[in-house]
């Protein structure tokens, strides 16, 4: 299966977004915490969060982009994604992560780390895909 | 006066990538 590509940069991810959970309550995007993705998934009736870990990360042909191996959900199903280096992910306990930090911070101003192999990245899955 | 200009506003799962292995069975 080829990876999944995103190739532009959604606007939620500049500081200062405003975002919505699930129970109404607005917060910053740099604000966001575990427990609000976690929470809100459980009030959300066809979402549930998954853990994602990380277990590979390479290059892609375009040097703007990588290859992100992830092992999902508890039968550690393995999806590969292709995203700009700079797209985040949300570390569970961690915060926003991304390939490369750098140029995330310096794109949106958002706080962000070094995504790295073993960190296990927030993800949403169906709750009926079974 | 200054008319007050709406601010976007995000929903929460836009921020999360969907990782569903794709189902063959």
């Amino acid at each position: 299966t080829p990876p999944a590509t995103s190739s532009s940069l959604p606007p939620y991810f500049m500081k200062g977004s405003i975002i919505q959970l699930a129970n109404g309550e607005l917060k910053k995007v740099e604000d966001l915490k575990t427990e609000d993705f976690i929470q809100s998934a459980e009030v959300s009736s066809d979402l549930k969060i998954d853990s994602s870990t990380v277990e590979r990360i390479e290059g892609s042909q375009n040097p703007s982009f990588a290859i992100i191996q992830f092992a999902v959900g508890e039968h550690r199903a393995q999806v590969s994604v292709e995203v700009l280096v700079e797209y985040p992910f949300f570390v569970f306990g961690q915060g926003w992560s991304s390939c490369c930090p750098e140029q995330t911070t310096q794109l949106f101003n958002l706080p962000c780390i070094k995504l790295s192999v073993g960190d296990v990245c927030i993800s949403l899955t169906l709750k009926n895909l079974k | 006066n200054v008319e007050p200009r709406s601010v976007p506003v995000f929903h929460w799962h836009s921020l999360v990538p969907f990782l569903a292995p794709s189902q063959s069975e």
